[in-house]
């Protein structure tokens, strides 16, 4: 292994990261999952953390772009150069870009992940069989809206599992539209657009409007790429068009005739030699997870080693079953040492373990193979509490990835990445036994995972299962006559906002000082949310305000975006 | 019937990758990824031949180090990989 000259690296190990844009190859959820794996393959061997932002200045800023994307290293089109990222330090350094003329999967091929339809958003299942023919891409056949779906599961004709992949009639990404559809067709400075354009952008991403004029109402977002698109030349995001005309010649599948790398290609016309339209053929793609792994060694320290089968060798190879090569964890454990002690699970509520799934009566015929049963934990408090007979908690808060309702000593919770179903109640006093029935505001320290819990004048905060006394409110320069804290929304590193009726204060977490300068009114620099909202948090990078039964979501630029039910939206009753 | 096809390569619109002979190849491969300008102990910068330059990278990638531009090196310049310089100056 190798590290940079001056063994440059992190001089904290609670490292930051913000994904500041996605590519259209995969679906949101699918490139979040791919970098935080990647990001545990060097914490599962160091004492590292890695922490995502959703806003402000992150130790790695991680960005798709294509050919010249800011920096002065551009990136070549298809294959070739894959991403880069910079050593440690400010600024540019510790970033990482990723190539997006490049096709983004898990390594296999194209990775369809539905959405609605019975499929319970699982990935498309290739090939599938549908009215007796086998399908290896999504299709509109059956439907008369358009819209491509395919099975998840090898035969919908037997099992009727589907889901909608993804296509710009579904839903946008990036933007300003909060994933809303494409509206076909649009105006944009004049001109009427049936379909995804990059009219208008330098960077070659494709865009609609989600409104049906562009001009008046400035909204857009970007078009996922469908799975049979082609990737790069001039028409990316179109599908192939078989046959079509190529010097003459018909062609009724890709081909490399015409180019001197070997590399695949279709036309997106029937005719090439007329029409100048093409890209290349969808392929394996490369795997995120495994150039993301490379990159982040590079965000880290490592630079490239010359151990063929290490991580950090400059070549891409895809390996199915990864594990990350003695001389990465020797380079790597070079510059922060090793990881100590046990994996650090959070304290958890007593659990009696016990079987969602009645076992199968007998019956006398030979029993089908059933999968197996998986034991679940159920809390052991009063199951009659259900979180969707309550009109408002106490507090709302993001915990270790999970959002917990706190109501009357009790809570729920729901996590990022399950179905949404809200687990518990639990018993506040069996998890944070020091704690009080009440608590008005709780948040977690994204930097130090410390979570605060204030509680009318009082605040305490727990590291690690430990509690320290509470303290005051007053201790932290709020004033004297605050009666609670009723919201918290942590913005950046070591600072967080606290909320108690139209006002709010900044609270440097460092000094455990209120900032100069407050309080300010929350109308003033949050406008459209109700000024006496009794809960504020933050969650997956938006502010929610909460009045009643209802919230007001605000995205980073400050605009309500969506106001919904905390019940249907955020508990999924 | 066993003809070769006699390929005609074209110029796509929009193509960021340019038809390139094996040596153009080569030398921007080398540039590209710090073979070429090495910078000695007193700091300065010098060229260094492409035989030396392809025989570093022949050892750094595990090819047989021939320095020669071989089928070998070239396939393995035409392989998808990080964009970091493998020499760094």
């Amino acid at each position: 292994y190798q590290t940079f000259e001056g063994d440059l690296k992190w001089d904290h190990t609670d490292v930051t990261y913000r994904v500041l844009n996605y590519s259209p190859d995969m679906e949101e959820t699918l490139i979040d999952d791919a970098f935080a794996r990647a990001f545990k393959v060097w914490s599962d061997v160091t004492p590292l953390t890695f922490t995502r932002l959703y806003d402000g200045t992150a130790d790695i800023m991680i960005s798709f772009g294509k050919a010249d994307h800011g920096d002065p290293y551009p990136f070549d089109g298809k294959d070739g150069l894959l991403a880069h990222a910079y050593p440690p330090g400010e600024g540019l350094q510790g970033d990482a870009h990723f190539d997006d003329d490049e096709f983004w999967t898990l390594g296999t091929g194209p990775v369809v992940k539905t959405r609605y339809g019975n499929g319970e958003g699982a990935l498309c299942k290739f090939p599938f069989i549908f009215e007796g023919t086998s399908y290896s891409t999504c299709i509109t056949e059956g439907r008369s809206d358009g819209l491509p779906w395919c099975a998840t599961t090898a035969n919908y004709d037997n099992d009727k599992k589907f889901g909608f992949c993804p296509s710009e009639l579904l839903f946008t990404f990036d933007g300003n539209s909060n994933g809303a559809e494409c509206v076909f067709p649009f105006t944009f400075q004049g001109e009427t657009y049936n379909g995804c354009t990059t009219e208008g952008r330098s960077d070659g991403y494709r865009w609609c409007a989600t409104t049906s004029n562009f001009d008046t109402d400035k909204k857009y977002g970007f078009c996922p790429n469908r799975d049979t698109a082609v990737i790069g030349g001039n028409s990316e995001g179109e599908p192939c068009q078989f046959p079509f005309t190529f010097l003459g010649t018909k062609y009724t599948s890709c081909t490399s005739e015409g180019r001197g790398d070997g590399k695949l290609w279709c036309a997106t016309t029937s005719n090439y030699d007329a029409d100048k339209k093409w890209g290349f053929c969808p392929d394996k793609g490369y795997s995120l997870f495994l150039v993301a792994a490379h990159e982040f060694g590079h965000a880290l320290g490592l630079d490239h080693s010359n151990i063929q089968d290490a991580l950090m060798f400059p070549m891409y190879k895809y390996v199915a079953d990864f594990h990350l090569h003695e001389d990465d964890i020797e380079g790597i454990q070079y510059l922060y040492g090793s990881r100590t002690g046990p994996d650090p699970t959070p304290p958890q509520p007593r659990t009696t373990t016990s079987s969602p799934v009645p076992p199968p009566k007998p019956t006398g015929r030979t029993p089908k193979p059933t999968p197996p049963i998986v034991p679940t934990t159920t809390p052991v408090v009063d199951p009659s509490k259900d979180a969707c007979q309550m009109d408002v908690f106490d507090t709302i808060t993001e915990i270790q990835g999970e959002l917990h309702f706190f109501k009357d000593g009790h809570f729920w919770k729901t996590s990022n990445g399950g179905n949404g179903k809200h687990r518990g109640p639990f018993r506040v006093s069996e998890t944070w036994p020091s704690l009080p029935a009440k608590i008005n505001t709780a948040f977690e320290d994204p930097l130090t995972k410390k979570i605060y819990f204030f509680a009318g004048k009082n605040v305490d905060n727990i590291t690690r299962g430990k509690f320290r006394d509470p303290r005051r409110i007053e201790k932290l320069g709020l004033p004297n006559n605050l009666q609670k804290v009723e919201g918290a929304l942590q913005r950046g590193k070591g600072k967080v906002l606290l909320f108690s009726g139209e006002s709010f204060w900044r609270l440097d977490l460092k000094t455990q000082q209120i900032d100069r300068g407050y309080p300010r009114f929350i109308d003033q620099t949050f406008g459209g949310v109700p000024a006496d909202s009794h809960d504020v948090f933050l969650y997956k990078g938006h502010f929610y305000f909460c009045r009643d039964r209802f919230y007001w979501r605000m995205n980073s630029r400050r605009q309500v975006d969506r106001v919904g039910y905390v019940k249907y939206d955020l508990l999924k009753c | 019937w066993c003809h070769p096809i006699k390929s005609v390569f074209v110029t796509f619109p929009g193509d960021v990758l340019k038809n390139m002979t094996d040596t153009e190849l080569a030398e921007t491969y080398l540039k590209r990824f710090g073979y070429m300008e090495i910078q000695d102990k007193s700091r300065l910068q010098s060229s260094v031949s492409t035989a030396k330059a392809l025989k570093r990278l022949q050892r750094q990638l595990g090819l047989e180090e021939t320095g020669a531009l071989d089928k070998a090196t070239v396939n393995a310049m035409k392989q998808p990989r990080c964009g970091v310089p493998d020499v760094r100056n």
